[in-house]
């Protein structure tokens, strides 16, 4: 389709800039509510004095998550208000950065608008896909909607705090994952607790350091 | 745009074959992993007997759904799989309604693909929309993804044995919701424990009794 297309060149601008800066950027995608905005909450909060980091921030309707997130950072959260649109564009991204130092920046994060099929199929120009999916949600969620898992490089399986809790086997989740995508590395954590968040930062500064 | 009119068109002709065989349509829509399915196992194991269910399942891959809710049945539950689609929509419940006998059915369920962003402008004839969420997607989700909440006639705010291990406030959740839509009613149920299940059922009874 020719939207696609054009949204594919703009991508590849984008990617070009973001290396030029040597900027790396983590696309979160996930179900809504899956918790990608306190997971960015809490790495803002326990990382933001060492790392410079920015938000674009992606919601059909409100700024809440770019208002939540600015509350842990004086650096810029970029909000994009799709006004109905179920992904993000390389269009708006592309915009975001007009307004963002890329050589006063470590790392960038795009938090997706919540939903686990259309945003798999936009590329934004970032580094990689981060699919976040919750104990909560079932572990059958990588074979019902494979193109996001595969399209993803890394994967949080978040509310972990919660197994105690829920019918959710977790050793069958990672296998229904690894099944749409072999490759696909794991953290998990509880954006609630901060449990395992410590593997999730170890991996954010290798970002940084060295090219992903 | 053309395709969504043919669409209604044909959504013209599924309600209107729904209505001259008395059989009410509800059409079930959520975020991934909020409890359709779970709710609509339970519902089949405990109406069962007394009220003649179908159920169409839509889903980007897998008949997993379809598989699950079998169990519980020996009526049809016929399963879409839409391929890559982010939702369902009506040439495919015209379609499924082919292998069903209307004059043998009080209800029908449909559970749309996980996404509340796309099923909800896509009309499937059906006679109401009944959005599920969660308490463990956040309370914010009618404000962020309002066209879903505005379509439905019915909410469903499920998972309630959650309620003490998360930050959840209840009445912010359905004063977010009525902020949307004012004529909302609510469902409170855990479709894992059953709580809150015999309104859910009462209401199925009325729209049976009384077109909706
Ligand atoms: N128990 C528990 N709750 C969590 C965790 N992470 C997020 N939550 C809760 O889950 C709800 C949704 O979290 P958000 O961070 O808003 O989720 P999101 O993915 O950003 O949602 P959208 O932007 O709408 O797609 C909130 O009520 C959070 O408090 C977790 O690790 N454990
Ligand atoms: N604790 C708790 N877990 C629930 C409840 N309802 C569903 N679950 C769990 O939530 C997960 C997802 O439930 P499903 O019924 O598969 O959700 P769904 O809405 O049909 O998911 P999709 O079809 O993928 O959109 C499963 O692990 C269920 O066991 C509930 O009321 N309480
Ligand atoms: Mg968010
Ligand atoms: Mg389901």
């Amino acid at each position: 389709e020719r939207v696609m297309a054009k949204n594919d060149e703009i991508a590849v601008d984008v990617r070009q800039r973001l290396a030029t800066h040597g900027v790396p950027a983590l696309n979160l995608v996930s179900s809504p509510g899956s918790g990608k905005t306190l997971l960015l909450e809490r790495t803002l909060q326990d990382l933001g004095d060492e790392l410079r980091m920015a938000v674009v921030t992606g919601d059909v309707q409100t700024e809440n998550d770019a208002d939540r997130l600015a509350r842990w950072t004086d650096r810029l959260v970029h909000a994009v208000v799709t006004g109905g649109a179920c992904h993000l564009d390389a269009r708006q991204v592309a915009t975001a950065l007009e307004a963002l130092d890329l050589d006063d920046t470590d790392l960038l994060f795009v938090e997706n608008v919540g939903n686990l099929v259309c945003p798999a199929s936009w590329d934004l120009g970032e580094t990689a896909k981060v699919v976040l999916f919750s104990v909560t949600e079932g572990e059958d969620k990588p074979l019902k909607y494979p193109k996001m898992f595969r399209m993803a490089r890394y994967a949080v399986l978040n509310k972990v705090d919660l197994l105690p809790h829920v019918p959710f086997d977790l050793d069958r989740a990672v296998a229904c994952a690894r099944e749409v995508n072999p490759e696909l590395e794991f953290f998990f954590t509880s954006a609630l607790t901060g449990e395992g968040t410590a593997a999730w930062y170890d991996f954010l500064w290798s970002c940084v350091h060295t090219p992903v």
